[in-house]
């Protein structure tokens, strides 16, 4: 069952979370059960899915500090047209001090692999948004993923933080989750008007070669909107670039399995 | 004299580095010594000034772990019209590591604070380019800097992190630096044409009330462009909004003290 597919970059910015939510939703709306997993301390992917911060009781900072079983936080999404196909392990403040803390436990960089284990056969697909930082929450969502989504913004310094990702990757696939591969790169923000974003295609298809999605995502600020109404970008426009090329990178997942 | 201008917001992307690349570089213009220090593990500060990585022997990681002094480290920019006013502290990728070890450290919190003491009157103005987190890196920023300037992208996500990002600066002027004040918020990536941008300034206006810089920095592809020559935006093109708008801010910093 559960496919574990972390969203991952350390460079701030560049739509991790809103690859997350979007494609979490265009899963939902192709009827697969999908859970939205947030690690993020800025919780973006639960405010942005219209969950209250207010109304949230316990989050995933419970889960990886507190030993609180993974079921109990995970709350379904408030989008009424994908209910029965999305639920959400919320974020919380808290969460900031998780990786100070997380350093004095015993196999700390497997707190959330072994959280999802109780739950993982309940979905098709488990999508995690991480911080932007290489630190021990991050370590912790590639040591749990089965394959990381990398998003890239069409900028000169998105390509300089990749070398360092992908040793990242490579260690934590040499020392903790040996399964772990690269789904693809995913090009955001592009602006086909602008060399910069042409310049920065051509060196992340060099990069990546095969492990490269052919949906690229434009810059839509119909995108950048949504997440004020709460809502996912193909139930607050279903007719934009964005939500387009979404659900073409969520048929390009669903065929990888 | 020197003054020390912490650059921090903790959501990614939203304009630290190229705010602290291109004010660092515009008071050099106005003949004023200043350093730009690079404590972000993505050392995206020393390659926009054009640093290459592989001639870095030591980086800020080796002053805050291994009690190297902070003069040993400094470079001049590469930047030949203001080499004689613009000095770099550089990062490099070690600094990863830096937010776990120096959990075990005492007084970790004023690692980089003791470590500018030495250098602090050499320089006007110190400019210190922080990461996309709360974590022990940032706090270190917070508790060295006399005043913090904070970029806030024109969208809804940079509005959510606010106030987590003001209690920790109140935290920090309770507990570790009495005299951190708000330079000011600097709105960035600033589209007229959108209602989100207008909606999103208004409400900034709102939270920051006073605190709150003239200068506006438009969304303008030559200061994306400008990294990728390792030029600060005066340089790269002068004649551009981008540049007149750090030309603005600079002269609201310096007419600030
Ligand atoms: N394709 C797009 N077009 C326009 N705006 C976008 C697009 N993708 C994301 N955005 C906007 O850009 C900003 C950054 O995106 P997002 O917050 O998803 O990035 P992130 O990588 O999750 O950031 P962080 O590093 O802080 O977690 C947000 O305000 C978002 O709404
Ligand atoms: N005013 C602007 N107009 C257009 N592009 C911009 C502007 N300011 C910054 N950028 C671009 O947006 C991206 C994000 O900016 P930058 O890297 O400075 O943000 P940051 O807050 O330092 O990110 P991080 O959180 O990763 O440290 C970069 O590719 C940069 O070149
Ligand atoms: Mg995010
Ligand atoms: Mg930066």
């Amino acid at each position: 069952m559960g496919r574990i597919i972390a969203v991952a970059n350390q460079k701030g910015g560049v739509g991790k979370t809103t690859t997350a939510i979007n494609l979490a939703a265009c899963l939902a709306a192709a009827e697969k059960k999908t859970l939205l997993l947030d690690i993020d301390p800025q919780a973006n992917a639960t405010s942005g899915l219209g969950l209250e911060k207010s109304k949230i009781d316990k989050s995933m900072y419970d889960v990886l500090i507190k030993d609180v079983p993974l079921r109990e936080i995970i709350v379904n999404t408030p989008c009424l047209e994908i209910e029965r196909y999305l639920d959400i392990a919320p974020a919380d403040i808290h969460l900031t001090g998780a990786e100070i803390e997380l350093t004095t436990f015993n196999k700390r960089e497997w707190r959330l692999s072994a959280s999802i284990e109780s739950i993982k056969d309940k979905y098709k697909y488990i999508i995690i948004d991480s911080p932007p930082s290489l630190g021990l929450l991050t370590v912790n969502v590639l040591t749990a993923a089965d394959s990381v989504i990398i998003p890239i913004q069409s900028e000169y310094y998105a390509l300089e933080g990749l070398s360092q990702l992908m040793s990242t990757i490579d260690l934590v696939r040499e020392r903790l989750n040996s399964k772990i591969v690269i789904e693809g790169a995913l090009l955001t923000m592009f602006d086909a008007r602008t060399n910069l974003s042409r310049e920065v295609e051509a060196e992340i298809r060099k990069f990546f070669k095969k492990k490269f999605f052919n949906s690229i995502i434009p810059r839509n600020i119909r995108l950048s909107e949504a997440p004020s109404y709460g809502q996912p970008i193909i139930f607050y426009d279903l007719s934009s670039k964005g939500a387009k090329s979404y659900l073409k990178l969520a048929k390009e997942v669903i065929k990888n399995g």
